[in-house]
């Protein structure tokens, strides 16, 4: 099974 | 500020690819041009839209402006404007407001709408340049029919890049399905070649939802550009040459 990970745990918040 | 557009076709389009993603928004206008960077709303994609001043017809912008739209109401307004009438938008500092001019060429029809300016807090994300493992540009006409039919069969797209092709993936409940794109080249026309630029091979899950919300900006762009590295999410990114592009990220689904 897969999960839907965030793109906020990708990029930083500026 | 204010800016113009020759012609209300382009930015019909732009707001008609981005606003059933991201609802309301900030256009960050500056001297180099109009920009708006929003998250969907479980924080899954990204959208970041670039339109250059060089783009436009007369583009002049004093002081640095954050503009909070709602993107369905911008939608209403430039509904009433002709796909080749003027545009010119324009906004005073301190204003709450933004006006909005169309005009026919003929200069026989004017109409000027006025759009009450929100409140938005925008969480702006830091996009680091990334040295992707694989880059495919292909039809954006081609993407959009592979995501469309493959929605039919998954919920979930697997794209696998190699050396010479490029495979996408589905499996559901009634079956399976997948699509392979192998490169081809076309000097004299460009717009349908499909090239695969692969430095290390990339196979990589994502949410069809998303990829369908993202080929409505098809209609900008002939070609598509499809930035993937493994673990990284997927740079879709949309060209509008001499105008600026549409670049939409995804986050990746990960094995659990």
């Amino acid at each position: 099974d897969s999960k839907q990970s965030k793109i906020t745990a990708f990029f930083v918040k500026t | 500020f204010e800016a113009k557009w020759d012609h209300a076709s382009t930015l019909k389009k732009v707001i008609d690819a981005v606003k059933d993603l991201i609802g309301d928004t900030s256009w960050d206008c500056t001297n180099t041009g109009m920009s708006l960077q929003s998250m969907d709303s479980s924080h899954v994609a990204l959208v970041h839209v670039l339109l250059k001043s060089e783009g436009f017809e007369s583009y002049r912008c004093d002081r640095n402006v954050s503009m909070g739209i709602s993107l369905n109401s911008m939608a209403k307004v430039l509904k009433c404007a002709g796909n080749d009438d003027s545009v010119t938008l324009r906004h005073e500092s301190e204003s709450s407001v933004v006006n909005f001019a169309f005009e026919s060429h003929k200069e026989e029809r004017v109409s000027e709408f006025e759009l009450k300016l929100m409140n938005i807090d925008t969480e702006h994300l830091g996009i680091p340049e990334t040295e992707y493992d694989s880059i495919i540009k292909m039809p954006s006409a081609d993407l959009r029919r592979t995501c469309a039919d493959l929605s039919q069969f998954g919920d979930s797209v697997t794209i696998s890049c190699a050396k010479s092709d490029v495979r996408f993936e589905t499996s559901g409940d009634i079956g399976t399905g997948n699509v392979r794109l192998s490169a081809r080249g076309s000097s004299d026309k460009p717009e349908t070649e499909i090239a695969i630029e692969m430095i290390n091979p990339v196979s990589l899950t994502f949410a069809l939802k998303y990829l369908n919300f993202f080929t409505k900006a098809a209609p900008l762009s002939d070609t598509v550009k499809l930035c993937m590295s493994n673990n990284h999410p997927l740079c879709v990114e949309f060209p509008m040459p001499e105008v600026g592009y549409i670049r939409y990220y995804l986050a990746p689904k990960i094995d659990e």
